[in-house]
């Protein structure tokens, strides 16, 4: 798969996600 | 014809280099297995690697006493509600978790020993309308639960007692939740797989919902087994117990899925297709451990996958006294507990 089919690709997805969905 | 005739030695082969018997275990006093696993279990300052065995009206205990050779430690007696299965605790020991109920999941109880008044016992841990629940590391279980208005999606932490008091809850996603996954390489992320096909993932020390991501509709019904990070992806692998058979990837009965956490976008990585004589219904229920997944076919025999390279690696026919009922991957890899309904458990050494 390539980065292009995905989306861009973050190695903190979790500390990102957190830091943005409600608490 | 050539195909007809090759495919038989090729399931003969995949047997007998990859599977080996290493001993069998008779619950003389069980006519109705219903589920197997392995635990850890010390005793007069001696670790072992015990099997656990649980009919409908018990569970028991059996430590290894010589090769080929097991011996009853204790029973405990369930009451009125029949056992449905046993829930692996990683990283614990002497401790066993049950599942209890009819058509699903009403009660969890531990099932523990006691050295302060040196006594086996049973604690109640949860009760209610439990969909899915699955032993977490650290001592911990999380669970799916409804009730008419509302789903809760709860940890609880597990004392040597039984239940403790502080625990988690975690924000629910509308559709019911049907299994979960620990997400390996992510501390504190845990994934679900939902009943309209969506992967779920949260935050298990907040208890937020990070992402919703839906599987699409071509395997309905997944079921998450495993998940791991890895490069900024969430690999997940997936089961499809009633898939059917398509043209582009055959008969699959796990998936690899890869799914960018991000943007909620998914690419598939590898397929592990029923052996070859086994098309149409999928199979009854299986397990994942590390890189490998075993399932009990609907022909009555167990087949065994590496799920990186997409291929069956084993094939055990059912067995001359009945077809295998129930497949357990050991608490120590490269082993394999298969079970027959009349109780008979055979451990076979996986290579």
């Amino acid at each position: 798969c390539s980065e292009s089919d995905l989306g861009p690709i973050s190695l903190n997805w979790f500390e990102e996600l957190s830091s943005e969905a409600p608490p | 014809n050539e195909a007809e005739q090759l495919t038989p030695l090729l399931l003969d082969d995949l047997t007998d280099e990859n599977l080996q018997f290493v001993s069998k275990l008779k619950d003389s006093s069980s006519s109705c297995a219903v589920d197997v696993s392995t635990v850890w279990w010390e005793a007069a300052g001696r670790r072992e690697l015990c099997v656990v065995t649980a009919c409908e009206i018990s569970v028991s205990l059996w430590k290894p006493l010589a090769p080929d050779h097991w011996g009853r430690v204790y029973t405990w007696q369930l009451g009125e509600i029949p056992v449905i299965q046993i829930i692996p605790l990683p990283d614990t020991c002497n401790l066993i978790c049950i599942a209890l109920g009819n058509l699903e999941i009403g009660e969890i109880r531990l099932l523990l020993y006691s050295s302060a008044n040196d006594s086996f016992k049973q604690s109640l841990v949860k009760t209610g309308n439990i969909k899915a629940v699955l032993g977490l590391k650290d001592r911990r279980l999380v669970s799916s639960s409804r009730t008419m208005q509302e789903q809760q999606v709860e940890v609880v932490s597990l004392s040597e007692t039984g239940r403790s008091k502080d625990g988690q809850t975690l924000m629910p996603p509308e559709e019911t939740v049907l299994a979960f996954a620990e997400v390996e390489g992510v501390r504190d992320a845990l994934v679900g797989t939902t009943a309209v096909n969506s992967v779920v993932v949260w935050n298990l020390k907040t208890g937020q919902l990070l992402k919703k991501m839906h599987v699409g509709y071509s395997y309905p019904a997944s079921i998450c087994h495993r998940a791991y990070s890895d490069s900024g992806l969430l690999f997940v692998v997936l089961s499809h117990p009633h898939a059917k058979e398509s043209e582009s990837c055959g008969n699959p009965a796990f998936r690899v899925i890869a799914f960018n956490p991000k943007t909620a976008r998914s690419t598939g990585v590898m397929f592990s297709s029923l052996p070859p004589g086994h098309a149409g219904r999928q199979y009854l229920e299986g397990e994942v451990k590390d890189a490998s997944a075993a399932a009990v076919l609907t022909s009555g025999a167990i087949a065994v996958w590496d799920l990186l390279l997409g291929q069956c690696t084993a094939l055990l026919p059912p067995g001359p006294s009945g077809s295998w009922s129930l497949v357990r991957w050991c608490v120590t890899s490269a082993r394999l507990l298969a079970g027959q309904t009349d109780g008979s458990v055979y451990v076979y050494r996986y290579s």
